[in-house]
């Protein structure tokens, strides 16, 4: 319990730990408490209190400025959603669909998972929800076939926003990462002026595999934003703060439930805050 | 790799002569960091480490010429028996129908080890029924029919039916009904902190009395395992484990975590997408897998 006294080394060990709990890694928190050793000295910090706070305001100066999801007028925008099985890519993306729709978008979704069991029947009803159109093909399809089919649909129906499901893949299977290399390449193709973002949609109970999440698909494609789930839960997804020093992309989303609402924009001071309460 | 890293420790240290206690100490920092990095809980890898402690300040380490690789042998073998020990067999009831109750976080394979199971015990000679309880999410119940009809296995759902311990018990009597002896039940994916919904296990728990309450895990799982395999526990009494997605290159130290911290057998592993990729759990081969 960390209060306005005076501290000793034995207050670093205890922020060390509260970082390696969070699963902030042994590097990052490596980093972060000798940066904070660092900073004590410039700053000639005293009490505990300073020094929780300035621990804070460093992993929050670490994960960067809030920056939001791009998102352009005037011209289709296309969010690729990918990531490792489970995380909740589609449920995210019933999410992104109905803050946009009722923001006012045309919106369309995609449904490029035609591997998974009763993958795209779980996306038409989020679509339903959200009140979107959907385009889909039958199950065992080729998804290169549905992100083709819904990109020309997309144009001939001057949608806003397409929304483009894909499977989970893990990210050491290197034929589902060439699959996907494949999508980005018609993305390329047949929208050359859409806005894209891909989107990296990473569960905040994942340990230290989530930073080899990152690198990985940051090679294949290039990964312009991250959405933490499940933060809802008792995982504080610290992995996040390695992803942002190492990495350097950014965290624009977080998931923190399991409806149409439950999606916010990720604010680094608010992360870093949670992290340490 | 930890063999090579504390063999270099140990030589800065030895160079001033024989090894000490001390030296051991600081050596066993990198083991700490090592199951850190491959995701063991915190306070698992502390208790791991003072309980190893006493072996590693032994002759064994400190007679040895090559007292870093002693030391990984140690821990080695240490994270094996903490690993396995109990026998990790499915319990099949004496008088049938075997009940299977798959419990577990959002996401992290229930529907599809279900799957599995369903398929790997009618291999060994079971009956299967599954059972489709996730009320919640959309399609799950399609998701878990849909792998049935893969596998000619039936499902019982009961659609409309928002009442979780009915539909379970009413899939119990059905599977008696048809001299099935085997039950395996799918539930939507909860928060361990969720008690509505934790209390909806229970309620299915008193209604099916299963032999097996099975605790999913996603093999990627970081810190978190520990406070989910213990409330999970806490409130059903967990028979085993089931780590998922081992087919990817997390290393897995979950495992460790929720074996330490439950006491219960960690019975398979989840190595694919494909209903035929689920193997025994083998504690050696996850000992090595952590260390790397
Ligand atoms: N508690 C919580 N659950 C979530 C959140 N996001 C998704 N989920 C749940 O996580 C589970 C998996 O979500 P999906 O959207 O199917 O995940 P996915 O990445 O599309 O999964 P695959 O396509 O199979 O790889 C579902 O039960 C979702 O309801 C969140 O922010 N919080
Ligand atoms: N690579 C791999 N993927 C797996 C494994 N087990 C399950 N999956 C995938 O993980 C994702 C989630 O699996 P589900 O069976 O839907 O998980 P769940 O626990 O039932 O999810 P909820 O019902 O939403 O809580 C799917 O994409 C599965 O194909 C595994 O062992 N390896
Ligand atoms: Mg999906
Ligand atoms: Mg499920």
């Amino acid at each position: 319990v960390i209060t306005g006294r005076k501290f000793d080394d034995s207050l670093y060990e205890e922020l060390e730990e509260l970082l390696l709990l969070h699963d902030v890694g042994v590097e990052a928190t490596a980093y972060l408490i000798a940066e904070l050793k660092k900073q004590v000295k410039e700053r000639k910090i005293a009490t505990s209190d300073e020094l929780r706070h300035l621990l804070q305001e460093i992993a929050g100066k670490t994960l960067g400025s809030k920056q939001p999801l791009r998102y352009q007028e005037d011209t289709l925008n296309v969010y690729l959603v990918v990531g490792v099985n489970g995380v909740g890519k589609t449920t995210t993306i019933g999410k992104l669909a109905e803050r946009f729709k009722k923001g006012g978008s045309k919106v369309m979704v995609a449904a490029g998972d035609t591997f998974r069991a009763a993958a795209s029947s779980q996306l038409q009803i989020w679509a339903t929800r959200a009140g979107v159109a959907l385009v889909s093909h039958a199950d065992g399809a080729d998804p290169a076939a549905v992100v083709f089919d819904a990109l020309h649909a997309a144009r001939s129906r001057h949608i806003d926003l397409l929304i483009i499901d894909t499977a989970g893949r893990l990210h050491n299977k290197s034929n589902l990462m060439q699959e996907l290399g494949k999508i980005k390449r018609i993305i390329d193709r047949e929208a050359p002026n859409a806005l894209q973002e891909i989107l990296l949609v990473i569960d905040a109970t994942t340990g230290q595999n989530a930073l080899v999440q990152a690198q990985e698909f940051a090679q294949i494609v290039p990964v312009s934003g991250i959405v933490l789930t499940k933060l809802d839960g008792t995982a504080k997804g610290g992995i996040v703060l390695a992803i942002a020093k190492e990495q350097k992309i950014p965290i624009k989303l977080i998931g923190i439930g399991e409806k149409l609402a439950d999606l916010r924009d990720f604010d680094p001071q608010e992360f870093a805050a949670a992290l340490f309460a | 790799g930890l063999g090579e890293k504390l063999q270099a420790a140990l030589k800065l240290l030895r160079g001033k002569g024989k090894l000490t206690e001390k030296d051991i100490s600081l050596a066993l920092r990198e083991v700490r960091m090592a199951l850190l990095a491959a995701d063991v809980n915190l306070q698992v890898v502390r208790d791991f480490i003072s309980a190893i402690k006493e072996r590693a300040v032994g002759g064994e380490v400190l007679e040895s010429l090559t007292p870093g690789q002693q030391i990984v042998k140690i821990v080695h073998e240490e994270l094996v028996k903490l690993l396995g020990g109990t026998t990790n067999r499915l319990n099949m009831a004496s008088k049938p129908p075997t009940v299977l109750l798959l419990v577990g976080l959002q996401g992290a394979g229930k529907t599809t080890q279900a799957g599995k199971l369903a398929q790997l015990l009618r291999k060994q000679g079971k009956f299967p029924l599954l059972v489709a309880c996730d009320v919640y999410r959309p399609a799950a119940i399609l998701q878990l029919e849909t792998l049935g009809k893969k596998l000619d296995i039936p499902v019982f759902s009961l659609p409309g039916e928002m009442n979780v311990a009915e539909i379970a018990r009413q899939g119990k009597e059905s599977a008696m009904r048809q001299g099935r002896d085997l039950v395996i039940i799918d539930t939507a994916g909860r928060l361990h902190i969720d008690e509505l919904l934790m209390q909806e296990l229970k309620d299915v728990q008193k209604a099916v009395l299963p032999h097996e309450v099975l605790l999913v895990v996603d093999g990627m799982t970081g810190q978190d395992a520990v406070q989910v395999a213990n409330s999970f526990n806490s409130a059903l009494g967990i028979d085993g484990i089931i780590m998922t997605k081992l087919d990817g290159d997390t290393r897995g130290g979950a495992a460790l975590s929720v074996k330490a911290v439950t006491g219960k057998p960690i019975k398979f592993i989840g190595v694919g997408e494909k209903l035929d990729a689920l193997e025994v759990f083998h504690p050696d081969r996850m000992a090595s897998r952590i260390l790397g």
